[in-house]
């Protein structure tokens, strides 16, 4: 699981 | 990157632009509320952390810093500028920021995705810009005649939050495992507080006339 997709976000 | 997410991305960045731009070439923050804007430098400033440990994008970065430098801008033009900040009315800009700032920050330390201090910022970068409007709200509400600019600038964030969510619906649907409740149900929650707003601000544009809030 990939948790930090949201962090490509600004 | 998907459609919405660069259309938000864009109609954020013109909220940005526009809101420099009245106070560069009008010299005036009238109807702009200090407190909003040294929450929203607040939220960048703890959300961003991770340029120094974490490489995105070229995108990804640029935009950041581009936030950054624009909002500590902005605090700093109605603040210190000599004759932006006599436009400033100190008197209805009233909101108190540790009202906002202490909640988050306890939400955050208590409900966050890891317990470390780089997480329980971003995660409260993410509550604290949920809210940061509210004073900016007040403060329309109460001088309730709204010049232009300063409804423009209002509209293009609340387009850049709901633009926002079409992205995460586009891409629960396209990727694996994203799934993120703390971004989603802040992010939410930001976008409803506009929703009045929004219903005044096409009310005044379908009728062709000035926006002005109800008392």
């Amino acid at each position: 699981v990939n948790s930090n997709s949201a962090k490509d976000e600004l | 990157m998907n459609i919405f997410r660069l259309a938000g991305d864009m109609t954020h960045l013109a909220s940005v632009l526009v809101l420099l731009l009245k106070i560069h070439t009008i010299k005036s923050c009238a109807g702009i509320s200090l407190k909003t804007q040294e929450l929203y430098a607040l939220v960048f400033a703890t959300r961003y952390l991770d340029l120094f440990t974490d490489y995105i994008s070229l995108y990804n970065t640029l935009m950041k810093l581009i936030f950054l430098v624009s909002s500590f801008s902005i605090v700093w033009y109605i603040r210190h500028h000599k004759i932006v900040r006599r436009s400033y009315d100190k008197d209805q800009d009233t909101f108190r920021h540790y009202f906002l700032v202490l909640p988050c920050f306890l939400l955050a330390l208590v409900i966050n995705e890891k317990f470390t201090v780089k997480e329980i910022m971003w995660t409260f970068s993410l509550y604290l810009e949920a809210v940061a409007i509210l004073p900016q709200l007040v403060l329309l509400q109460r001088t309730r005649n709204i010049d232009n600019l300063t409804g423009q600038y209002v509209f293009l964030l609340g387009a850049y939050r709901s633009l926002y969510i079409l992205n995460w619906i586009y891409r629960y649907f396209t990727e694996p495992h994203y799934v993120h409740w703390i971004t989603w149900i802040s992010g939410l929650v930001q976008t409803l507080l506009y929703a009045d707003f929004f219903y005044y601000y096409f009310q005044s544009w379908k009728n062709n006339v000035k926006l002005e809030l109800p008392a």
